[in-house]
């Protein structure tokens, strides 16, 4: 089964 | 104060359609530079990014930056009151609590103008990095809307794979599986028609369908859409208006568990 992801795993807050 | 002029007003109005279906608050920021927006869809798995230069405008006047906090559902209604050619004219004072629209029509002698309450939305900024992506696509924005589009009868899931072979689009489900390739081809006269693929590694990623069909909503703002993928990392999906700005998004992709 596919997890989807959220952005917050891949981008920074700046 | 801030004031805008822009000759063909509807390229501001596909701008809202491509991005209304996804977030119901944005903020417009408005700087010296551009026009710009970014922010995400509720669940935090898309991210829109959009920007305008000030020289996609006949007038242009920004004294200090000012985000403008738009309700996109009300922006909409109002944009359906604006005629295909219209010019359209924004202005804001400093203090940014309201809204001028106006719509002008010179062949009719038609001028609509509209006030809006501003909003003050709290939006949380995300820092994109900027990525050199392993594959490179481009084609054409209504070749990949009519792929996105159909595959949605064969499942929820696209799994996106960039190889030697070409751009391959798949879905599976309860009646079986759809596999839509695209190979590179040049042979077009019209660049606009062309499939180009610039492949470092090959990708396979996989995306929910529900959200590519979203940012098909941009389709009408320009006849080539560039896709960017990497191992592990969100799609960025691009259509550029013109040399005059674009409409990004980026979509998380679905992993194993």
């Amino acid at each position: 089964p596919l997890k989807q992801g959220t952005l917050f795993s891949f981008f920074n807050k700046p | 104060m801030f004031e805008a002029r822009l000759a063909n007003g509807n390229i501001f109005k596909m701008i809202v359609e491509s991005i209304r279906e996804l977030v119901v608050d944005v903020n417009i920021d408005c700087s010296t530079e551009e026009l710009s927006i970014q922010c995400m869809d509720s669940a935090h798995v898309a991210l829109v990014s959009m920007s305008l230069s000030q020289s996609a405008f006949d007038h242009f006047r920004c004294d200090r930056s000012l985000s403008l906090g738009l309700n996109l559902p009300n922006v909409s209604k109002i944009f359906k009151m604006m005629g295909r050619d219209d010019t359209m004219v924004l202005k804001a004072e400093d203090s940014a609590d309201k809204l001028m629209l106006m719509f002008e029509n010179d062949k009719s002698g038609t001028i609509a103008d509209f006030e809006l309450k501003l909003m003050a939305i709290e939006a949380e900024q995300l820092g994109v990095p900027d990525t050199a992506y392993k594959c490179s696509i481009s084609m054409p924005s209504s070749e990949f809307q009519r792929i996105v589009r159909d595959l949605q009868v064969m499942g929820d899931t696209c799994k996106i794979s960039c190889t030697k072979e070409g751009l391959k689009f798949s879905a599976t489900g309860q009646i079986g599986t759809g596999n839509i390739l695209m190979r590179q081809n040049v042979a077009s006269e019209k660049e606009e028609d062309h499939v180009t693929i610039d492949m470092e590694e090959p990708v396979e990623l996989n995306f929910a369908l529900r959200y590519l069909n979203f940012f098909t909503k941009a389709t009408p703002l320009s006849p080539t859409v560039i896709l960017k993928m990497s191992p592990g990392l969100p799609i960025v999906i691009e259509y550029p208006i013109e040399q005059l700005g674009h409409v990004k998004y980026y979509l998380a992709p679905k992993m194993e568990e």
